[in-house]
C-alpha cells in the first residue's frame, strides 16, 4: 500500500481542485506562513476518516469547506481523496488503485466512497484497519505537537503507546 | 495478551534507545512500565539521558533534546507498527543545523519502506528531500501548488548574513 | 479603577491591531471583552484576520499565523507597561524568512527603550542582532559563554542546498 | 533602568562562574541544542523571584543548583547576580549600579542579596515592583510557550493582561 495522489477541492485554503502527485520516499512539502502547508495534513487526516473538528484546528466540522475570501464566495463543499497503489490487489479498483474519498456538503450532508463508490462511513473504515491505515495506522505528527508526546501524563502517554501497537 | 503486550514494550524500548543513541551520537534511554501496576494498566515513564550529562527529569532537557527524544520513541513505535506513510509537519523547527542533519539521516532507514511527507521551513531538511511541492497564495486566501527547484529556494537570510559581514 | 481598566484595555487593543498590520502589512485585529459581563471579571477575546482572508476563529490561522498575532499582542501590552528589558527564547521558531524579518523590524521600535535578548537558532535574526554571544559546551554538561562573529556562522544549510543543484 | 550584567555561577549548566556583559539594544545569544541558551533566560527569571520550579523547567527548585556531569561534582551553590545601571541613581549602590542577586545552597538555605548585603526576598521583590522590574515587570517570551498566549481561555488571558496592565 503507497499513496500515490492526493486529490483536494473545496477543502479548507484549496477552493481550487488541486492534485499532488506523490511519490516514494521523502517528499517535502514548502512554503511560507499560512499558504496551507499544514492544511494539506489535515486534508490526509480527514479523508482517512478523522471524527475530531479538534485534531483538524477547527471549532466545527464544517469548517473545513473553503469560505471564501478576497473576491471568492464559499464552496458549496469540501472533497479529499486519496488514491493508493495497491499491488498486491487485494483491495484496488481498476489499475492497482484504491481511491478512497470524503465528502462534506454546506447542508450538513456528508460522504464516504471507495473506488467512486458511495460507501458507509464503517465501510471505510474497515477498509482502512484492514490495510494497515487505520487512524491510527499512520503516523502523524503535527504541527506544534511534537511535546505531547513527552508532556502527557505516563496514562496518557499509554494511550498513544497502545493506538500504535 | 498480557505477553504479546511486554514482548512488544520491550521491544519498542530497545529501539528507542537504539534511535536515541544514534540521533545524540551517544547517550542512554528507556521507557519503562510504571511500578507496581498491572502492565496492561500501568502508565509509562520515559527516562532520557543525552552524552556527557547527567540522569535527570526529561523535563530540564533542552527544546531541541526534548524534539529529538520524542521523535527517536516516535520512530521506535512507528517500527513496530509500520505504516504506508507518515506525515511530519515542521518536526524541526526546534533542532539546529546538527540535528536536523542527524534527524533526517535518522529518516532514511525508514525510506525504502515508508513515504514521508515532510512539511517544513529549514533549508537542510529540503535539501534532502527527494522532492519539493511548494504551496502558495497567489490569489489571496485560496492555496496553490507549485513545483519547486532546490535552486529556486532564495538564500536571502545567508545572503544577508554574508552582507552584514 | 473600571475606567483606568477600560482605557488601558482600548489602548493595548488599538496597539495590538497597529503591530499586528504591520507585521501582515494589513489585515484587521482587536482584542474585545467579553460582552454581558462586568469589565473588571471579562474574559478578553481575540480576534484576527490577515489580509486578504475571511475573519475565523483563531484556531483557523497557520502555526506562523499565530505565532505574529501573540508576539503583537505581547508588543501591544509591553508598549502599555514598557520594561527595561525583554527576553525572547525562539520566538521566530515558526516563522518563515519574510515574517523573521518583519517580526525583526518591528523590534526596532522598541529597541531604543528597551534591551532584547533573544535566543535564536535562526540567521536572519542573529544578522539583525547589534550582538551576538554563544554559548558552547566544551566539557560535556558545563555551559561555557564565547564571543560570536555573524561571520563566525557557518553557512552550512545553504552550502548544502546548493551543493545539491 | 538598564541591564548591565548577568553572573552565573552553579546554575543548572553553568558549573563555571560566567559573566554575560549585555548592552543597549538587541542582543542574540546563539549556539546548539542543549548548551545553555533558555538556561540563561532561566537564570534572569530566578533572579528576579521566581518562586515556581515549573516555570523553571524543573520539578524542585534545588534541580537549579549544577547536578554535576561527566568528571564533574555538583555545585555546593547556585548563584545568579543581575546588575542593572540605574542613571537617576535612585536606588542605586556604589557607581550608579544596582546588584541584585540570589543564591541556592545544597542545604536549602537560600539568600537574596542587594547590593552584596543579605536582605528577605519581600526587600528584593518590593525593590523590584517600585523600579518597574517586578516579576510581571519584564516580558519575557519563554520557549514554546508562544501559543499559550493564544490558546488560553478568554479568563486566563485576562490573568496576562493584567498581569502587564
Ligand atoms: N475553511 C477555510 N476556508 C478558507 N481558508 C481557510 C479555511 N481553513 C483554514 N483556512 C486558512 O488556511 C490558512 C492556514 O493554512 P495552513 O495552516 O496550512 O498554513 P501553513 O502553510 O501550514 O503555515 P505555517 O508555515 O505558518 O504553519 C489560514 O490562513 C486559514 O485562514
Ligand atoms: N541543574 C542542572 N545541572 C546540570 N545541567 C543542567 C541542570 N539543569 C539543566 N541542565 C542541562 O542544561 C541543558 C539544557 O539547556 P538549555 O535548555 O538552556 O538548552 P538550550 O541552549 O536552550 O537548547 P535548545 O536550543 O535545544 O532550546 C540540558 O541538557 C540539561 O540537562
Ligand atoms: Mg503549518
Ligand atoms: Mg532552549
Amino acid at each position: 500500500m503507497y499513496l500515490k495522489r492526493i486529490e483536494l477541492e473545496g477543502f479548507k485554503s484549496f477552493a481550487d481542485r488541486t492534485v499532488i502527485p506523490v511519490e516514494r520516499g521523502l517528499t517535502g512539502i514548502v512554503g511560507p506562513n499560512g499558504c496551507g502547508k499544514s492544511n494539506v495534513v489535515d486534508a490526509i487526516l480527514w479523508v482517512m476518516g478523522e471524527r475530531s473538528a479538534k485534531a483538524l484546528r477547527a471549532d466545527a466540522m464544517e469548517d473545513v469547506i473553503f469560505k471564501g475570501s478576497e473576491g471568492r464566495s464559499e464552496a458549496p463543499y469540501a472533497m479529499v481523496e486519496v488514491v493508493l497503489g495497491d499491488d498486491e490487489g487485494r483491495h484496488a479498483g481498476p489499475g492497482g488503485e484504491l481511491a478512497v474519498g470524503r465528502r462534506l456538503f454546506q447542508t450538513g450532508e456528508s460522504e464516504f466512497l471507495l473506488n467512486g463508490r458511495k460507501v458507509r462511513r464503517k465501510d471505510v473504515h474497515d477498509l482502512l484497519m484492514d490495510t494497515g491505515l487505520g487512524v491510527q495506522g499512520y503516523m502523524v505528527l503535527a504541527q506544534g505537537k511534537i511535546d505531547a508526546v513527552l508532556a502527557a501524563n505516563p496514562a496518557e502517554r499509554r494511550s498513544v503507546f497502545e493506538e500504535a501497537a | 495478551c498480557r505477553e504479546k503486550f511486554l514482548e512488544t514494550f520491550e521491544a519498542v524500548s530497545g529501539r528507542f534507545e537504539q534511535i536515541f543513541r544514534r540521533l545524540f551520537r551517544g547517550g542512554k534511554a528507556e521507557i519503562k512500565l510504571a511500578p507496581d501496576e498491572d502492565p496492561l494498566e500501568a502508565g509509562i515513564e520515559i527516562t532520557a539521558r543525552p552524552p556527557g550529562k547527567d540522569l535527570r527529569s526529561i523535563k530540564l532537557l533542552s527544546g531541541g533534546e526534548r524534539t529529538l527524544t520524542a521523535l527517536a520513541l516516535l520512530l521506535a513505535v512507528f517500527r513496530s507498527r509500520p505504516s504506508p506513510f507518515c506525515l511530519l509537519d515542521e518536526v524541526d523547527a526546534a533542532l539546529d543545523d546538527a540535528n536536523v542533519e542527524r534527524f533526517t539521516e535518522a529518516l532514511d532507514d525508514f525510506t525504502h519502506d515508508t513515504q514521508f511527507l515532510v512539511v517544513t521551513h529549514n533549508r537542510i531538511t529540503m535539501a534532502r528531500c527527494e522532492r519539493l511541492f511548494g504551496v502558495t497564495m497567489r490569489r489571496r486566501g485560496v492555496s496553490l501548488l507549485v513545483g519547486v527547484e532546490l535552486s529556486d529556494i532564495p538564500e536571502e537570510s545567508s545572503d544577508r548574513g554574508k552582507a552584514a559581514e
